[in-house]
C-alpha cells in the first residue's frame, strides 16, 4: 500500500484537483502596531508583514515544500496504521528578521533587530 | 482581538525572549506614551533609517555592526564653573542590570563639540569621570578616542568601551556611569557670565550601548542537546574500545 502513495509522486496526483488553491502556501498579511496594541511603544516601522502559512498539505509531498523525511513517514502512519496520527501541518519554513525602533518606560531609545519575525515560505 | 491588551495572551509562554521583553519592558497601555523628541530621537531615527527600510526589513550593507543599539540619556546633570571660562557638567547614565543573552559590544558617547548657546560659541568634549572615594573626586586619566559621527557632521562620538567594561559592567545592582561634559568659551568671549545653570544637557550629550544576541549560543551552553550528550557517550566508549 505505501507503493501506490509513492508511486503517484511519478505521476499527476489526482486527489486533490479543483482544491490548488487550498493547498498549503504563504499568504501575505499586514498588521498595524496599533491593531497589536504596541503603538505606545515602537515608533517604527508603522506596519509588520509577518505573513503567514495556511492550506492543506497534500498526501504526496511535493519536492517544492521542503518537508523532512519525518513528515513523509508521518503521512504513511496516517494514512495506512493510525489516522489519531494527524497529517503534517502547514507551517513557516524560512523566516526574516525585522528592524524595530521604540522608547523604553525610562525613555532610552532602542534599536533592535528581532530574529524570525516574518515568514518567508512554508513547509508541511 | 484587535485594540485589547495582548500580555494576557503573551504571559501564556513567558520562557521566549520576545515575549519575556514585552512583559518587562513595554510600557503598560495605561501609561503616557514616553515623550523622547529632539536629538536623541532624531538620531536614532537617523541610525534606523540607515539600518532598516520602511518596512523594518535590516538593510544587507549596514554598518551597525550589533543587533541591538540603547540611546541612553542622562539622569541629572550639576552645572559648575571652574578656573577662567570653562563650564563643567556631570552627566549620570544609570545603566540597567546585564542580561546574560546580551553581549556588550561598543560603548559610545555622543555629544556635539560645538554649543552654540545664548549668542555664544561653545567648544566641549567628555571624559569619563572615575569616584574613588565618596570626598574625593578624581578625573581619570583614560580618555576614549573621539571622532566625528558617521551620521551626523554635527555630532562627535568617542568609544568608552574600555571604560565601561572595565569599571563598571560586571558591577552587580545599580550602576551609573559618570561622565564629564566639559565646553569652554571660544576666544572673544572670555569672561562673559553664560546662563549655563538654564540649559539642559539632556539633548546635547547622550550614551549609545551596542549589543550583541548571544541567546542561542547561551541556550546551547546551558543545556547541551540529547542528541549530542548521547553521542559525547558513545564517542567516548568508543575511544575507550580503541584504547582498549
Amino acid at each position: 500500500r505505501a507503493a501506490i502513495i509513492t508511486s503517484k509522486i511519478l505521476g499527476p496526483t489526482q486527489e486533490h484537483v479543483g482544491s490548488e488553491s487550498n493547498q498549503c502556501s504563504l499568504h501575505h498579511f499586514q498588521v498595524s502596531f496599533h491593531q497589536l496594541g504596541w503603538d505606545h511603544w515602537i515608533i517604527a516601522p508603522n506596519l509588520y508583514t509577518p505573513n503567514y502559512c495556511k492550506g492543506a498539505c497534500p498526501r504526496v509531498l511535493r519536492y517544492g515544500l521542503n518537508s523532512p523525511n519525518h513528515a513523509i513517514i508521518q503521512n504513511l502512519v496516517n494514512e495506512l496504521v493510525d489516522q489519531n496520527v494527524p497529517q503534517p501541518s502547514c507551517v513557516p519554513y524560512k523566516y526574516a528578521p525585522i528592524s524595530i525602533l521604540l522608547v523604553e518606560a525610562n525613555g532610552s531609545i532602542l534599536y533592535k533587530e528581532y530574529k524570525d519575525m516574518i515568514a518567508q515560505s512554508c513547509t508541511c | 482581538k484587535v485594540g485589547q491588551p495582548s500580555a494576557a495572551l503573551l504571559a501564556e509562554a513567558p520562557t521566549l525572549p520576545l515575549i519575556q521583553e514585552l512583559l518587562e519592558e513595554a510600557p503598560g497601555k495605561q501609561q503616557r506614551k514616553p515623550q523622547v523628541q529632539g536629538h536623541p530621537m532624531r538620531y536614532m531615527l537617523e541610525l534606523y533609517q540607515r539600518s532598516a527600510d520602511a518596512h523594518g526589513h535590516p538593510r544587507e550593507n549596514r554598518t551597525i555592526g550589533a543587533t541591538m543599539v540603547r540611546l541612553v540619556r542622562p539622569l541629572a546633570n550639576i552645572a559648575r564653573t571652574l578656573r577662567g571660562p570653562q563650564y563643567i557638567q556631570t552627566l549620570d547614565f544609570p545603566l540597567r542590570p546585564n542580561r546574560i543573552a546580551y553581549q556588550l559590544v561598543r560603548a559610545i558617547m555622543v555629544y556635539h563639540h560645538q554649543v552654540y548657546l545664548a549668542g555664544f560659541h561653545l567648544s566641549c568634549h567628555v571624559e569619563p569621570w572615575v569616584q574613588k572615594n565618596t570626598s574625593n573626586h578624581t578625573l581619570s586619566s583614560e580618555r576614549g578616542s573621539s571622532k566625528p559621527s558617521l551620521l551626523s557632521k554635527a555630532w562627535t562620538e568617542m568609544d568608552i568601551t574600555q571604560h565601561v567594561q572595565q569599571r563598571l559592567w560586571d558591577h552587580k545592582g545599580h550602576r551609573v556611569l559618570q561622565l564629564r561634559f566639559i565646553c569652554q568659551q571660544q576666544k572673544g568671549s572670555e569672561g562673559l557670565q553664560l546662563p549655563w545653570h538654564d540649559t539642559s544637557s539632556l539633548d546635547t550629550a547622550f550614551l549609545l550601548l551596542y549589543f550583541n544576541d548571544t541567546y542561542k549560543s547561551v541556550q546551547k551552553a546551558k543545556l547541551p542537546p540529547r542528541g549530542q550528550e548521547e553521542f559525547k557517550k558513545r564517542d567516548s566508549s568508543l575511544f575507550l574500545h580503541r584504547a582498549r
